[in-house]
Parts: structure tokens; C-alpha cells; sequence
């Protein structure tokens, strides 16, 4: 069966896009099929995979019913990560999905077909900044979901806002198997208090939720989207390259492709 | 007249937050009153000002009519600076304004009182991460936006998202006097290529629109949140707080009050 896991943070630029990008490549590289499901109009998954934004190639004509999801799949350059892709109009989706009956079953609804056909080991969902409906109907059609942060105070003030936003649509049955698959810390700069401040004050109330792989604060990442490439793949001695793949070693045994 | 600045960019983490607090604090040490506008359910500008965050305490219940603007209101620990605060309810903003005749119209209706009163030499809107219906509706009620741009590669990607809606919200005659301001570079890090390599990117793009102070990355800045306090007052004599400082006499030069 297939694993749907969203990564996603209502906090800004905590590397939710960066950590699907480099978790996708990682994961190929052992071997393993993954689709990535870029859910924020800014379509910055799809750039960090190699794709250029085309109007009319994103989730919103599949919500239309404008689209079947199997038209807008697409390759990437990467052998092993296919892309359902984002583009701008993408941003219209939230009023999309208020129109429609039970909004909350209505991305779950879309993606059924391809969740079910056991093509894919993994999906991967980019979650946008937000706490719209898109990014809770995302949850709710998950089977879990990894919580990216940053190791800044901002970051670990919302970090018990999404996390209680996944209890809630677990217990009140929108989502009864909807797990916190992990919180992973990223952009730890070594150099400062801070960093290693949040990060024990974060490991002291989540405990074994927060993976023990933490994603150091490494230029080569940076650089990488500008050549529509992972870092694993752009730079694949850099620090933060072996980050992410002793990151997605820990993932993938924690939560085994079906 | 008081001038209604918002500090806005879909793209996540970009410092928009941090630029509407040490804004703030600097405008206020020149002796300017400033009203904080804190428009994202994460209320990080509330905190950053050293408020905690209270149940129906933000634009949530003025918006559905339930308060009145001046009830909410609150003074800071600043001399000179008072803020609506924010909490987790105004996440039910987008769907109380689309309910609403003329959506694009509903901040500025709200504020206006306020807005004409002239007690306030700025007002300054801490916009959320995003593309939704609020963050349109405030970009309506402004006089002017300062867009800030992290020194990376997805935030040069975004930047001619957020200045192109402020093109068609001007052009279509939503808001006919809306100005961008200025692009705000930050967290500039000399000593790699990409940030010098963006920022010359974005100024050969936009030229005289791009201020000419650009904000470091200093872990002063980070800091500061923790203490409730803007770096300007968390540690006077930081590059941080310096380059705020400059930067609020630059866009006090730009901008004047009225
Ligand atoms: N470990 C790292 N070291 C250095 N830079 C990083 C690291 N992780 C991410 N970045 C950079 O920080 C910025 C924010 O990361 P990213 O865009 O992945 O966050 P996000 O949570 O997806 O943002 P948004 O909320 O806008 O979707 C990007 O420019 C990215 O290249
Ligand atoms: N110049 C800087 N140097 C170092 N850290 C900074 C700087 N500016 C901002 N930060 C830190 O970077 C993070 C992101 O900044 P901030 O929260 O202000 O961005 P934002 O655009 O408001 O984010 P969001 O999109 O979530 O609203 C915060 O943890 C902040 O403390
Ligand atoms: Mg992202
Ligand atoms: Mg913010």
C-alpha cells in the first residue's frame, strides 16, 4: 500500500519544500517510487524538481472536475519521483473546496484513484503556510504527517498549533488513523544559543516525536532550487545532503513503505 | 493623515514580522506614533511586541460586527505603539469576509474610523503568508506596501507574485492610490554568493524600488522574539538593530508622514 504522508507547518519558510524535495530524492536513490504532491500556488516543489509552473498543470481543474488526476501527473527529471505539479490558479482552490459538500473529504476524495492503485511506495505533500481549507482537507486525506521547524523561537511558538490541528481531526473522526509521523528540526545554525536552545526545549515536550537526524543550516541547500535541482543531487558530499539522506534513512524506518 | 502601510509576501518566513516590530520601535524612538495591525492567526507581531496572545482579542470580531475597532485596541509595553492584536479565531477571517458583499472592501470598512481619525502617524499590517481573501483585502485598504525578500532563491521566484497583485489591485481600481513602497532585502548572509548574487538579481529587476538598506542576518534578531522585545530595544547596539534603524529613517524619508 501507499504511504501519504503530508509535511506541513502553518509557520512560513521552515522547509517544508525543502525538506519533500530532498526526502523525495533520497528516497529514490534507494530505490523507492514517490509522488509529490505540490499543494502551495507559490509552486516552489515544482521548481526545486526541475519543472517550469504551466497554466492549467496543478490540482485545481482535478477539484474543478475540469481535469482527471491521472492527466496531470507528471515525470520529473528524476528517475523514481513523478509530480502532481502547482501553478498560481492553484490559489483559487480554497473557495473551490468551500463550494463543495464536506469539504474536508474532498481532496481525499480526488486523490483516491491514485492513493489506492499501490503504484507509488510514497506520496509527499507540500502543505502551503496556512491554516485554510486546502491545507486541512490535505490532512485529512493523510495517513500522517511530519511537522517541519526551524530552530527559531516564531517556529516553536506554532509549533503546538499544527500539532493540536492533527490531534483534533484524529479524535473528532475526520481522520481516525491521521498520525504525527515526526517533527524534524531543521536549520540548526551550530553557531548560536538559540538553535541548541530550541531544539532541547523542542525534544523536552515532544520527546521521541522529534527525529534524532537534525538538518544543519548549509548554503549548498540554498543553492540547489536555483538549478531546479535537490541539494542530494546537486551537491551530493555537502553537509546538508548527508542531512537529508540520514534523514530519510530514519523516516523510511520509521514509517515503512507499505 | 495617517499613512497605511502593509508589510506583505506570500512567500513564507521572508521577515515580514520582523520588519513590522523593529519598524515600529525605531519610527517610535523618532517620536512617531505607530498602530501594529497583526493579520496572521499566528500572532508572532503580537509576541514580538511582548503581548500575549487572548481569545477575542483581534480583527475577528470586528470583522463579524461582534466588537468595535476601538474596544480592540490594545497598548504595548512601547511608548508609542499600540497594536490589534491577533489569535487562532482570526484563521476564520477568510471565511467570514467571503460571506460578505464586496469583499475587497471589508478591512478598509472596519479600519476606516481609525484610518481618518489621524491619531496615528503610521499604521503597519503584518500580512500572513499568503494569496487569500484577507490578504487581498488588506492590500485594498492600504496606502502603500513594503514587500521583504529573503536573500534566497524561492523568494525571488514569489516577488513578482506579490507586485503584480499590487499592479492589478491598482489598475483595476479596487484601490487606485496603491503604491509599492519598496522591496526590503533581508537576512542577507555576506559571505555567501547566492545572497549578493540575489540581491544584485532583484535590483537590476526593479531598480529604485529597492531600498538601498539591506538587513543582515544577525542572531540578535532571532533572539529578540523570545524576550517579547524588538532587537532595537533587545540590544540597541546589534547590526541588527542598527540596520533597522536606517532602514526606518530611509522609509521615513520615502514615505513621510503626513
Ligand atoms: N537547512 C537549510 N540550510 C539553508 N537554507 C535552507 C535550509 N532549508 C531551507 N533553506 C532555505 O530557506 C528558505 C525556506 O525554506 P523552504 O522554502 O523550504 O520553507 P517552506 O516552509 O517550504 O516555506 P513556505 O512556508 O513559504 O512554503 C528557502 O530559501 C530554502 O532554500
Ligand atoms: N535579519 C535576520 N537575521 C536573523 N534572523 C532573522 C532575520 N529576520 C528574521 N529572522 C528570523 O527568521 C524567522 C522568519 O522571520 P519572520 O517570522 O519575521 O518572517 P515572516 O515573513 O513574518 O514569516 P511568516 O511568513 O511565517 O509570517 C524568524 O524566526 C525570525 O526571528
Ligand atoms: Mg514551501
Ligand atoms: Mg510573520
Amino acid at each position: 500500500t501507499t504511504r501519504v504522508i503530508a509535511i506541513a507547518n502553518q509557520k512560513g519558510g521552515v522547509g517544508k519544500t525543502t525538506t519533500v524535495v530532498n526526502l523525495a530524492a533520497a528516497l529514490s536513490e534507494k530505490g523507492l517510487t514517490v509522488l509529490v504532491i505540490d499543494l502551495d500556488p507559490q509552486a516552489n516543489a515544482t521548481s526545486g524538481l526541475g519543472l517550469q509552473r504551466q497554466p492549467g498543470l496543478s490540482l485545481y481543474p482535478v477539484l474543478t472536475g475540469a481535469a482527471d488526476v491521472a492527466d496531470i501527473i507528471q515525470p520529473t527529471p528524476y528517475e523514481g519521483i513523478n509530480i502532481i505539479p502547482s501553478e498560481l490558479d492553484l490559489a483559487g482552490a480554497e473557495v473551490e473546496i468551500a463550494r463543495q459538500e464536506n469539504h474536508l473529504a474532498v481532496v481525499r476524495g480526488v486523490l483516491d484513484r491514485v492513493l489506492t492503485a499501490g503504484v507509488f511506495d510514497y506520496v509527499l505533500m507540500d502543505c502551503p503556510p496556512s491554516l485554510g481549507i486546502l491545507m486541512t482537507s490535505s490532512l485529512a486525506a493523510a495517513d500522517g504527517v511530519v511537522v517541519t521547524m526551524q530552530c527559531e523561537y516564531y517556529a516553536m511558538e506554532g509549533l503546538s498549533v499544527i500539532t493540536s490541528l492533527i490531534d483534533q481531526l484524529r479524535t473528532n473522526g475526520v481522520n481516525p488513523g491521521l498520525r504525527l509521523e515526526g517533527i524534524l528540526m531543521t536549520m540548526f545554525d551550530g553557531r548560536t544559543r538559540l538553535a541548541a536552545d530550541v531544539v532541547g526545549e523542542v525534544r523536552s515536550h515532544f520527546g521521541e516525536a522529534v527525529y534524532e537526524t537534525v538538518i544543519p543550516r548549509n548554503v549548498r541547500i540554498s543553492e540547489a532550487p536555483s538549478f531546479g535541482q535537490p541539494v542530494v543531487f546537486y551537491d551530493p558530499s555537502s553537509r546538508g545532503a548527508e542531512a537529508y539522506r540520514a534523514f530519510a534513512a530514519e523516516f523510511a524506518r520509521r514509517t515503512p513503505p507499505g
